[in-house]
């Protein structure tokens, strides 16, 4: 059974956080476009671009979590995560979002928009995937 | 005596859920 201890909030959402792209390039996690995932995601040989367009937002086991449920790619999977309110995801053309984009901010110093209902996110497969 | 450490560098795909959709073949 899981357990509804809290998560660690991953260190690398924090503003100001070097992210290494693809091609090698440095660049802060809040000045990350929608170009360089898909681009990184071209040169790596494993991994692929998926859309995850959000189907549901259900609260969680625990007041600070959400559970997300996401139609991902083009075969629309159905695909459940539990997160923390705060925990961030990045929407095709638009950035980062999250279900508490308040909290966010709070926490990271992450500039976040609201996370809804048909916003498609990043998110990725394995390319060897049959 | 603390030597300076670079700053940590993550990987892009950290970032990004890893989200496998079930396959249905």
């Amino acid at each position: 059974s899981s357990s509804s201890s809290p998560v660690a909030l991953p260190p690398f959402f924090m503003r100001g956080s070097i992210i290494q792209l693809a091609d090698g390039e440095l660049k802060r996690v809040e000045d990350l476009k929608t170009e360089d995932f898909i681009q990184s995601a071209e040169i790596s040989s494993e991994l692929k671009i998926d859309s995850s367009t959000v189907e549901r937002i259900d609260s969680g086991q625990n007041p600070n979590a959400v559970v997300i449920q996401f139609s991902v790619g083009e075969l629309k999977a159905q695909v459940c995560v539990e997160v923390l309110v705060e925990y961030p995801f990045f929407v095709f053309g638009q950035g980062w979002s999250s279900c508490c984009p308040d909290r966010t901010t709070q926490l990271f110093e992450l500039s976040c928009a609201k996370l809804c209902v048909g916003d498609v996110c990043v998110s990725l497969t394995l390319r060897s995937l049959r | 005596n603390v030597e300076p450490r670079s700053v940590p560098v993550f990987p892009w795909h950290s970032l990004v859920p890893f989200l496998a959709p079930t396959q249905s073949d």
